[in-house]
């Protein structure tokens, strides 16, 4: 599972049977204590329901394999949709893709100004029953300078199913661990340098918690230590995942030849399973010049069990961006795992300008790039397009041939 | 306590959970995502808003949330744009 923060947004993707909508008012909650978000179901931030109004949600995920198996709202669609409507206002739930086969849920809402939607009358401050009645509005953002100038916005998902065996053995920590010995250790030193983008070269310091407990990680209590001995102090699971990463290929989706100042952290479970977080700085993103440029992430996630094997990747880095298409990335993705069988989201906001209603301009869209229907060794199935108010989504199925 | 200067990194392991996590009973894939935006883009936080948004908030606030999510945290790899949290399941 993974967790991206930024300024402005949050991204939890988790695996398994974790309970991630459970998670969700207690985030709404953290957003307007903790980080001084609006909220508009309470008097103060002493409410105990106090949740700060999103922006805006999306909740999606695949079809899953074990439904009866999951947990609280996420033993079905309708159960997840239901709880996620007695949260918010304003949302929208979608399936995407064939009923009988593999398919994808979305569930979004949509931001609306605050003219049109009158922020709810506040709740009592002193009640404390933690059922919620009220929905929470979705949308109202003050008006900020900068607000209309949100950057263009893309994520690509690869959906995996049905993995090469062969291939799915690099994700257990048996054959990990013999590729891993196999290496030399300065080879070993070097790639997980390499896969962390040369940590001592950059003036970065890594913060090595050993033995600590849950307040110190959030405290930032653990002493700075050099370099060299975090590499010493590092888990067997990141050792290896760093070990895997370079083996796999996944290390090189965006090499840092290309995104010199790209970051992965991987950590390879036991038995095994294996999951990885990159970040990306924009090019040219260096040290305090550029402030507003923004940083993507790109994270990957592998079941390798033959019984259930899966993986995903997602990532926000646009397209184009150091001349690496849409399409070379979702190629480069499938020949490491070679599935059986794939899908691929892509969402891309829509073109702003002043003539976007009157003269749709899909050249200029990348998720409808003719590339990306032409998976080398597989035959495209589907392709369903979507359009929202300020959102296209592009689905595409896909079958080894 | 530290900070990093611009454009750094900074990686965080808690060992006490990433050494002996033990995976064997993971058995379903497909994930589930959530994406919650509170502006539209970084340099669009409303005034009410601490710096650096929901990037200020502590790593032990998150863990609260986590826990409900039955997630632990492996590690963090802090940059200047976003904090990428690994998490165990």
């Amino acid at each position: 599972s993974s967790m991206f923060v930024f300024p402005h947004k949050l991204i939890l993707k988790t695996c398994g049977t974790t309970t991630l909508l459970l998670g969700l008012r207690r985030l709404l909650r953290i957003a307007a204590v903790d980080a001084g978000f609006p909220f508009h179901n309470a008097a103060s931030t002493e409410d105990i329901n106090v949740a700060a109004t999103p922006h805006r949600v999306f909740y999606s995920r695949k079809n899953f394999l074990f439904p009866d198996r999951q947990q609280g709202p996420h033993t079905s669609w309708k159960e997840e949709v239901k709880f996620l409507d007695d949260t918010f206002e304003n949302g929208s739930a979608y399936m995407v893709g064939r009923m009988n086969a593999d398919h994808w849920y979305l569930y979004m809402t949509t931001p609306t100004s605050s003219a049109l939607t009158p922020p709810l009358t506040p709740r009592s401050s002193n009640t404390s029953s933690p059922t919620r009645t009220r929905k929470i509005p979705t949308g109202i953002v003050p008006h900020v300078s900068g607000a209309g100038d949100a950057p263009a916005d893309e994520t690509l998902e690869v959906l995996m199913m049905d993995l090469d065996p062969e291939l799915a053995k690099q994700f257990y920590l048996e054959q990990a661990s013999a590729v891993a010995s196999k290496q030399v250790p300065a080879q070993a030193q070097e790639a997980r340098r390499a896969a962390l983008g040369s940590l001592g070269d950059i003036d970065s310091t890594v913060d090595v918690f050993e033995n600590c407990g849950e307040s110190d990680l959030a405290g930032g209590q653990g002493a700075e230590i050099d370099v060299t001995a975090g590499e010493a102090m590092t888990t067997e699971g990141h050792a290896l995942g760093t070990v895997v990463s370079d083996t796999c290929g996944l290390a090189q989706v965006y090499p840092t030849s290309h995104y010199p100042d790209a970051r992965i952290d991987a950590y390879l479970f036991s038995p095994c399973g294996y999951s990885a977080n990159g970040v990306v700085p924009a090019p040219d993103a260096g040290a305090e010049a550029n402030d507003n440029k923004p940083a993507h992430y790109w994270t990957v996630h592998v079941t390798p069990e033959p019984i259930c094997s899966y993986a995903s990747f997602e990532t926000n880095v646009p397209s184009g961006q150091n001349g690496r298409r849409t399409s070379d990335t979702i190629q480069h993705v499938v020949d490491i795992f070679k599935p059986g069988r794939f899908t691929v989201t892509f969402f891309e906001t829509k073109n702003k300008t002043a003539d976007d209603e009157a003269v749709p301009q899909p050249a200029a869209r990348a998720g409808v790039d003719k590339r990306m229907d032409g998976i080398k060794g597989y035959r495209r199935m589907d392709r369903i397009i979507h359009e929202f108010d300020d959102y296209h989504l592009v689905f595409r199925y896909f079958e080894r041939e | 306590t530290f900070s990093p200067a611009p454009g750094s990194l900074q990686l965080t392991i808690n060992h006490d959970i990433a050494a002996d996590l033990d995976s064997t009973n993971a058995f379903e894939g497909p994930e589930k995502l959530l994406e919650v935006w509170f502006a539209p883009s970084p340099t669009a936080l409303p005034p009410t808003a601490r710096d650096n948004g929901l990037k200020g908030v502590s790593p032990s606030t998150w863990e609260g949330m986590l826990d409900m999510v039955n997630c632990k945290v492996l590690s963090i790899v802090k940059s200047d744009h976003v904090d990428a949290y690994l998490l165990s399941e």
